[in-house]
């Protein structure tokens, strides 16, 4: 199964 | 109280026809720095990261930091009536709900103002650190569209895989599969047409073609795009915008569990 990483596991929010 | 003369006009033309279709709405930041935005595509997936130094435009004024909230859809309708030679200046008061762009014909016969509501947009900023990559690739930009194009009519993801052979860019689909390998080729004449590895280590990843596709509206903006890979990080596809600054997309891979 692949699934979509989001950006959010990469980059924190500031 | 924020003026801003771009005389290369249709700079902010192709910006925004490059990132509309990415993201609706966006907040665009003004600071001594430069002109910028940072938004997100609706699913989280792709991030646009637009900057626009200072020292680019022919007069820049802004007396404090501001954030505008622009509808792109909106902004992008009013930047189709200037004209590709007009030169265009973004003006803004304090406190103002409102952002005119004003078109000047290079000859200054015609000159235009449009008015355009701003709205409150409350939006996410991710802080994005400098990272080393694994693998940094440098193409003509209309190669790198062209074949985004073509491997989307077969499959809906491609695997983007940098070897010491060059890069190769694969997808599939019910109809069947195609890979296109580019490998390094400095000896032309013309440096923008040439295609540069830099790899640290091999590297493969997979990304959703139509978010691919999407980052290459921006194609108009510069002869050349790059690519820089990272198996612990987004992939960055960017632009320079000539003296400028840059547009950079940034896309999560997709992850097999």
């Amino acid at each position: 199964y692949i699934r979509q990483a989001m950006l959010a596991g990469y980059f924190m929010q500031v | 109280m924020l003026e801003l003369r771009l005389v290369q006009g249709s700079l902010l033309k192709k910006v925004l026809e490059s990132v509309k279709d990415l993201v609706t709405d966006a907040n665009f930041d003004c600071s001594a720095t430069g002109f910028s935005l940072q938004a997100m595509d609706s699913s989280h997936v792709a991030l646009v990261a637009l900057l626009l130094r200072s020292e680019g435009f022919e007069h820049y004024r802004c007396d404090r930091n501001l954030s505008m909230g622009m509808n792109l859809n909106n902004m992008s309708k009013m930047l189709k009536c200037a004209g590709n030679d007009d030169i265009i200046t973004i003006k803004a008061d304090d406190g103002s709900d409102t952002v005119t762009f004003m078109f000047e014909s290079p000859t200054q016969d015609k000159i235009a103002d449009f008015e355009m509501k701003l709205m409150d947009i409350d939006s996410e900023h991710l802080g994005i650190p400098e990272a080393e990559y694994h693998a940094i690739v440098r193409m003509p930009s209309a190669e790198f569209a062209r074949i985004c194009k073509d491997l989307s009519s077969i499959g809906d993801t491609v695997v983007i895989s940098v070897t010491k052979e060059g890069v190769k860019f694969s997808t599939r689909g019910d109809i069947g599969t195609a890979n296109i390998v580019c490998r390094q080729n400095t000896s032309v004449d013309k440096p923008e047409e040439s295609t540069i590895i830099e790899m640290n280590e091999p590297v493969s990843l997979t990304f959703a073609l139509r978010y691919m596709n999407s980052f290459t509206k921006a194609t108009p903006l510069a002869n050349s795009v790059t690519i820089s890979l990272s198996s612990e990080l987004p992939v960055v596809v960017e632009y320079k915008i000539a003296e400028m600054g840059y547009i950079r997309f940034y896309l999560a891979p997709k992850i097999e569990d």
